[in-house]
């Protein structure tokens, strides 16, 4: 474990933590994309297969477990909440996030480190967190109204994957034969898909005006 | 075993 991924784990926590208070307190879920939380659930399910099969630490499972209650918890409050799902604008998230899913699943078949069902899984999962974040931004681009709360969850969203490549980079550094280019690769292009948004967030953070994103 | 080791990442 290094500082790196200790804070991309964190950051990542708070994302999540940001986004279900975010729903839990002012029951409101304007301006999220459902299509991303459905996305994310299914790289938790999907990489986390082996919770319960192949112990790590403490750390790692509980992180894990977090990890899953919050995503499928954040798509059960948007899909059946009585309130919550009143806010949920589904005439503007309107991605067809099949479209994402198919190819990375065909992806996943042909471009592993092995061909198991568990590796194959992960690897899928590897390449769906990579794509999940697009209905979101899609829909911030549509809904001129970004309230902060929402860019703040964006914004640590893409920190976290951002902070986990200084963590690949120290590892490659740091310990012998740790190459894993499809994990690198996945989390650069995850990264780089937020490069926009993190120049907006920024300089409207910076300039103290509200975060608008260009049509 | 790299393998392993580098599934300790979440």
């Amino acid at each position: 474990m290094n500082i790196f991924r200790l804070s991309g784990d964190m950051t990542h926590l708070m994302s999540v933590i940001v986004l279900l208070l975010k729903i839990h307190t002012i029951k409101s879920c304007a301006g999220i994309s459902l299509k991303t939380q459905e996305l994310y659930a299914l790289v938790f399910a999907t990489r986390y297969l082996d919770i319960f099969t192949d112990f790590v630490s403490v750390y790692n499972t509980i992180m894990k477990l977090i990890f899953l209650a919050t995503s499928f918890s954040i798509v059960w409050y948007m899909r059946h909440h009585k309130i919550v799902r009143r806010s949920y604008d589904k005439e503007q998230d309107t991605f067809r996030h099949l479209f994402l899913i198919l190819p990375c699943l065909i992806l996943a078949l042909v471009v592993n480190e092995k061909f198991t069902f568990k590796e194959v899984m992960w690897t899928f999962s590897l390449y769906v967190e990579a794509v999940a974040i697009l209905p979101q931004l899609v829909l911030l681009q549509r809904t001129k109204n970004i309230d902060n709360l929402t860019g703040q969850y964006v914004f640590l969203l893409g920190a976290y994957r951002a902070l986990y490549i200084l963590n690949w980079i120290y590892r490659y550094l740091t310990e012998k034969h740790f190459v894993h280019w499809i994990t690198w690769i996945s989390g650069l292009v995850q990264t780089l898909l937020y490069a926009d948004f993190f120049y907006y967030y920024i300089n409207s953070w910076k300039n103290n005006v509200r975060l608008q994103l260009p049509a | 075993e790299t393998e392993s080791s580098f599934k300790d990442e979440l």
